[in-house]
């Protein structure tokens, strides 16, 4: 049965009306947290990249410091040849052997596979790489690789975010000054920051 | 209230929020893709441990080096590495401990660098997820752009209010009230009796429903 006035209907879509009103309020108050949050991430983002970027500086220089002895160690012709290829002859199959158990306990892939191009591997491998730690370098080369390609991929994707939220933070809907009194925002604290995420150097370069 | 945003009468969602939505949506995409995505996996530097097990497996399978590692384990593997070739040029022994010692600080560096590299990751995420929750917390309200299409001054506009006994095995009386939000199809929301309408907060049970609702629809 239907229980009310066409006025009490009218009513009540004015009280419902006021409720929604104040949700939507709530909202924007909550973008507005959110927001300082994200300034405050951003913060602590650029700190960390500073330091990320003099740890990168440091470790480069390692690496270039490894690979020049390893250039000068290689330029050494023939060092111990003959100790070092009778070693690595009965080396090979205790290494081959240790790495295709540790495959097929851990792996458990392919061991097939895997087994050949070991085997092609460690006979085409000098024992002289062997002996200069050469897969470390190797790994470590692969790491940094590794590394800058990670970073790199992250920094483009912060960009694109981060270009797309400057862009959304100038909205007017943001930048509406106080003192204008035709208009009232409720992001009044939020000063016109035309580079939010960027800092200006950023942009210049 | 943001009723005075506009000088001009009622807020106009189309200027107020128009690129919210799709602006919000686009940035979080933006980092979501990439960190989501399962090919995004830090390196493991656990070199001198070698106890990365799922490390050691990708490299085995991608070049055999990962095999190389296991060189302790074998005697006379350890002996090439104990290889003293001073007596033929003593220059050599001494470059080879400089390789030794500059790769052992490459691999702290690299080590260090990787738990930087893993905490900016986090850092990322934060701002990802900040932007997935003012995805969640805003969307609905920056969608109304393009679902206010007319000039109602009401946000929720009340067509029905019926009383009927409920479905429920214990029958008992409800209050059905249909409500249209914003430019929304009817919402039906059903209040239990002991609310009555004549309780101030009929309304806000009434139009807090709703709006769940509503936001539930816009999700989908």
């Amino acid at each position: 049965d239907q229980v009310v006035s066409d006025n009490e209907l009218q009513e009540m879509s004015t009280q419902g009306s006021k409720y929604i009103n104040k949700e939507i309020q709530n909202a924007v108050k909550g973008v507005k947290e959110i927001k300082t949050l994200i300034e405050k991430t951003n913060e602590e983002r650029k700190i960390l990249l500073n330091t990320l970027e003099e740890a990168k500086r440091k470790k480069e220089d390692a690496l270039n410091e490894t690979k020049d002895s390893e250039m000068k160690l290689k330029a050494f012709p023939g060092v111990c040849n003959e100790t070092m290829t009778a070693l690595w002859e009965e080396c090979k199959p205790c290494l081959k052997q240790t790495c295709m158990k540790f495959y097929a306990r851990v792996c458990r892939s392919g061991s097939g596979l895997v087994g050949r191009q070991l085997e092609e591997f460690l006979n085409q491998s000098s024992p002289f790489y062997f002996w200069m730690n050469g897969d470390r370098i190797d790994s470590l080369l692969e790491d940094d690789r590794q590394q800058t390609h990670i970073m790199d991929v992250m920094q483009d994707r912060f960009d694109r975010a981060s270009g797309i939220m400057d862009e959304l933070f100038q909205d007017r809907f943001f930048t509406h000054e106080p003192q204008d009194t035709y208009f009232y925002s409720p992001f009044s604290s939020f000063h016109r920051r035309p580079h939010f995420l960027y800092p200006k150097s950023r942009i210049a370069r | 209230s943001i009723m005075h945003f506009s000088p001009f009468g009622p807020p106009n969602f189309q200027d107020m929020f128009q690129p919210f939505f799709d602006m919000i949506h686009q940035a979080q995409q933006a980092m979501d893709v990439h960190f989501h995505s399962p090919a995004f996996q830090p390196p493991s530097m656990d070199i001198t441990e070698g106890n990365d097990d799922r490390s050691v497996c990708r490299e085995i399978r991608h070049n055999s080096t990962g095999c190389l590692r296991m060189k302790d384990q074998c005697d006379k593997c350890r002996e090439i590495l104990s290889v003293d070739c001073s007596a033929n040029n003593p220059s050599q022994a001494q470059l080879r401990q400089e390789l030794n010692d500059s790769l052992q600080i490459a691999e702290k560096l690299t080590q260090k660098y990787n738990e930087l590299l893993q905490s900016y990751q986090w850092k990322m995420l934060n701002t990802s997820s900040l932007l997935e929750q003012l995805n969640e917390q805003f969307s609905w309200v920056s969608q109304l752009a393009n679902l206010t299409q007319n000039e109602d001054q009401y946000y929720l506009r009340v067509s029905t209010v019926t009383s009927q006994t409920s479905d429920s095995d214990v029958p008992s009386r409800v209050t059905e009230v249909t409500v249209k939000l914003f430019d929304s199809d009817p919402i039906t929301v059903v209040i239990p009796e002991d609310v009555s309408k004549d309780n101030p907060k009929f309304m806000e049970t009434v139009a807090e429903k709703a709006l769940k609702e509503y936001r539930k629809k816009n999700r989908e």
